[in-house]
């Protein structure tokens, strides 16, 4: 069962003796649905990294960093968890994102989707869906609601969305809330 | 036309073993 897209896994590991880049490692690339199980079965649950570890799963010709063409003008859907949400939701959470990339979920709008990371992190992971025009906002829009359907969360629970842009700036600015 | 696939029937293939 092919999908609509080919999609290219990364990890990254923290290792500050090395430039960030040399840090990013892609893992494989898969474009079938049999594929991607025969990965995803085969790789560490995100939960089971360490602190200061990544994976990304981009389409295929997109490098996971802000600083790529086709993400710069972009920006992320974030959902930060707390410390002890990593046993109980990360994993979870991290699959629906998947499944919501592959599948090609937000319909016309998933053409706008770059990719999708999740960060482990001591101080709380963190999972973002990136699209690549943070001015598109009734793509952005779409995306945001659809994607907080999926994770299941409550209506009261709110995801800001942040330019990549102003992240890079160290603003923590949210463009658009859902 | 545009594959999407929702999340029920990517689920389905889970634990199905690869066909040689």
């Amino acid at each position: 069962h092919s999908l609509e897209n080919r999609w290219a896994l990364w990890f990254f590991k923290n290792d500050s003796s090395q430039a960030w880049q040399d840090n990013l490692h892609l893992i494989i690339k898969f474009d079938t649905v049999e594929d991607f199980w025969a990965v995803y079965g085969h790789i560490q649950l995100a939960s089971k990294l360490s602190s200061g570890c990544d994976y990304a799963l981009f389409k295929d010709g997109i490098r996971p960093m802000w600083e790529d063409s086709r993400n710069k003008r972009g920006g992320r859907w974030l959902v930060s968890l707390a410390k002890h949400q990593r046993h109980s939701k990360l994993d979870r959470l991290w699959l629906e994102t998947l499944l919501c990339l592959i599948g090609e979920s937000f319909e016309e709008h998933s053409q706008e989707v770059c990719g999708a990371v999740v960060n482990i992190r001591t101080k709380g992971d963190k999972i973002s869906v990136w699209t690549r025009e943070a001015e598109n906002q009734a793509s952005v829009l779409h995306i945001g609601h659809v994607y907080k359907q999926h994770l299941g969360l409550s209506t009261k629970a709110i995801i800001g969305y942040q330019a990549h842009a102003d992240t890079a700036t160290k603003s923590t600015r949210n463009k658009f809330v859902v | 036309g545009k594959k999407q696939y929702d999340r029920e029937f990517l689920l389905d293939f889970q634990f199905m073993p690869a066909c040689i």
